[in-house]
């Protein structure tokens, strides 16, 4: 009866040996089976690195096919899995942390000198031998560019029904509207009190997408990415229904989305996110809500609002000058006479004669090389994924 | 000092969008 000798983990070379009939239930158990993108307990890009190993291993061998074949089978499984729950914000998110973790190692350890320079002398140890694995990187770049692509949408779809609601209809600042009794406002705790998104139902699903990514290992370089792209997202569909409704062009709603503004801004402090670009996608709404607010009158006024409106276009500045509706006694409708004089001041602009933000717009994504300080040789499979049939070498 | 004194063998790829062919015939092949 065999006996199993607990091997140190200095003997270990941080690869995995499976045989090539078990590639199949490789990917099976490891991408397409449990969902694993809803476990906690993973070591954030494990799916990554064991199948990192494997290639490693296929790589000492000096196996060419075998190394080709995983590789493929690693993405089409993943494409499998984004194609079978690609709707499922976990699920791409997840896949998409480990795409960019395998593709960090496949740099990492390529042998490349403008890859090692933070590897350990062991980590040197274990670059690939046989193989420069150059154009398999280009591949799963592009399939990391599919599913980032993928994210945005799903995140879209998540977040689409809640800015209208949260960013503009709902009031949280009691009493500055001046057309609703504030006694009979709705309370502001619940994620979706009779249908009504709030800018707390906004947050907290923020909150949500952002605890997912950070669990998930996502690089944080790319997590800025992610949150730039929802705040362009929250900010041109929010300035988008500004500019078709005049019910939401009042010196009051100017109030309100300035005070929105203010706390996702607050959030992307609290989650030290302030260099991630994601403040300027609203710097439009920004201005746009201080256009409600400003004085409307005199030459002084109109020169005010042509240099502090320069992130609207034209188009976008007189709309609101002419939707601008007064809620009390205190404002006043902005004349046609000062609407033509803002005209006239802009007109050299050659700014684009648009009037709607583009909301599907994305922003290109990058993936900054973001090498591991995980030691290969320490990483222990645990049971529950099913891999019996690998064994550490 | 170079730390892989042998040259590697560049292992040529597929294209994704090459992959994503092979892969929809492999479906339409699939019964």
């Amino acid at each position: 009866r065999p006996v199993n000798i607990p091997r140190k983990e200095k003997d270990f070379q941080g690869m995995l040996e499976y045989k090539k009939e078990d590639e199949q239930k490789l990917v099976k158990n490891l991408i397409l089976g449990k969902q694993l993108s809803h476990s906690v307990n993973l070591i954030p890009g494990l799916p990554a690195y064991i199948l990192f190993m494997c290639v490693r291993h296929a790589d000492y061998l000096n196996d060419d096919q075998k190394v080709r074949s995983l590789l493929t089978s690693t993405i089409n499984g993943i494409k499998k899995v984004l194609k079978k729950r690609g709707d499922d914000f976990e699920t791409v998110s997840f896949w998409l942390s480990n795409t960019c973790r395998f593709l960090h190692c496949l740099k990492q350890y390529s042998g490349e000198e403008g890859f090692m320079k933070h590897n350990t002398p062991r980590q040197n140890e274990h670059c690939l031998t046989n193989f420069d694995l150059a154009e398999y990187r280009q591949v799963l770049s592009d399939l990391a560019i599919q599913i980032y692509q993928q994210l945005v949408r799903v995140l879209e779809n998540i977040l689409q029904p809640m800015i209208v609601s949260g960013m503009l209809e709902h009031e949280t600042i009691q009493g500055v509207s001046g057309v609703k009794p504030t006694g009979l406002r709705k309370r502001t705790s619940s994620i979706a009190d009779e249908g009504t998104y709030t800018l707390d139902s906004i947050i907290r699903q923020l909150n949500s997408f952002h605890s997912v990514m950070c669990q998930h290992g996502m690089d944080p370089e790319l997590i800025k990415q992610v949150v730039k792209q929802m705040f362009y997202i929250i900010g041109a569909v929010t300035l988008n229904n500004l500019l078709l409704r005049k019910d939401m062009c009042s010196w009051s709603k100017g109030m309100q989305i300035r005070y929105n503004v203010s706390q996702l801004e607050e959030w992307l402090r609290d989650k030290n996110l302030m260099n991630s670009g994601a403040k300027e996608t609203l710097e439009p709404l920004i201005q746009a809500a201080q256009l409600l607010q400003v004085k409307k009158k005199t030459d002084e006024d109109a020169e005010a609002i042509c240099s502090m409106c320069n992130a609207l276009t034209t188009a976008q500045i007189v709309k609101v000058l002419n939707l601008y509706t007064p809620v009390n006694e205190f404002e006043e409708r902005v004349l046609v006479s000062f609407i033509r004089t803002i005209q006239m001041r802009l007109r050299d602009r050659k700014d684009s004669p648009q009037l709607l933000m583009d909301a599907k717009h994305i922003f290109p994504v990058t993936f900054p090389f973001n090498p591991s300080s995980l030691a290969l040789e320490t990483i222990q499979i645990p049971a529950s994924l099913g891999l019996g049939f690998i064994s550490r070498v | 000092t170079p730390v892989c004194p042998r040259p590697r063998v560049l292992l040529k790829a597929p294209t994704l969008a090459e992959m994503e062919e092979m892969n929809i015939s492999e479906e339409e092949d699939s019964p």
